[in-house]
């Protein structure tokens, strides 16, 4: 027993408690020591430092190496709450917990309105969607004319800011997103609720157990 | 252009998290 003890604790030293992350998310202690299996591969793709870089981050999302996204970056960077340029395990775990399909609404929402405020000023302005809508089209090879995308910020805009001052604020947001709860489609992740499933190893990793015996 | 234009942002892979849960 002493040396399965030995390698578990070596498994998650440096890490956040598992039992802690649990209780600071939707996320049971099993299903943050299968995460942890998927973290482990994810931080170990470059450099096995126990902590993921944004090309390790975009080479798990893509599969390869590929040139910079701008939507892959943003999620990156508020997964990387501390910016320190790198995600921990414990960025990790509560990043992914606003995905959870039980995660809260509020912050599902609250999420999403960081992901489009790019510059971080509490307000989305219709710049940074125009620079966003330009980036999608440009990653899946479409084109639009300058004066169809204006079009579609107009309506969005019309839509979403209510008061009209060229930008959309926090609360507008919510109202926009309660009218289109489609925009909210892309913060749940189904996979996460059978996340023990596809990462079954964490069993043999496990602390609880560990604890248990 | 009835589109919204967070709809279609919403589109990019770069969104889509799923892909980190399938194995190679």
């Amino acid at each position: 027993m002493g040396c399965f003890h030995s390698k578990v604790k070596k498994k998650l030293r440096g890490h956040e408690d598992p039992v802690v992350l649990a209780s600071q998310t939707a996320f049971s202690v099993s299903e943050v020591e299968a995460l942890f299996e998927l973290f482990k591969s994810i931080s170990s793709s470059v450099i096995d430092d126990g902590l993921i870089s944004k090309e390790e981050f975009q080479l798990a999302l893509f599969k390869n190496r590929k040139k910079e996204n701008l939507f892959a970056n943003r999620i990156f960077d508020l997964f990387d709450v501390k910016q320190k340029g790198l995600i921990d395990f414990g960025d990790f775990v509560r990043g992914l917990h606003v995905f959870h399909p039980n995660a809260p609404q509020e912050e599902k929402m609250n999420f999403s309105f960081k992901l489009y405020d790019l510059d971080g000023t509490g307000f989305i302005e219709r710049q940074e969607v125009k620079q966003m809508l330009i980036a999608l089209l440009c990653e899946s090879e479409m084109k639009l004319a300058d004066e169809t995308i204006e079009s579609i910020l107009d309506k969005t805009f019309v839509e979403a800011d209510t008061n009209q001052d060229g930008k959309i604020d926090k609360s507008e947001w919510q109202i926009f997103v309660g009218r289109n709860p489609s925009l909210l489609k892309i913060m749940t992740l189904p996979y996460l609720r059978d996340i023990t499933t596809t990462f079954p190893s964490f069993v043999f990793h496990s602390e609880v157990d560990e604890v248990a015996t | 252009t009835c589109l919204n234009a967070f709809d279609i942002i919403s589109l990019s892979p770069g969104f889509d998290l799923s892909s980190l849960f399938e194995k190679d």
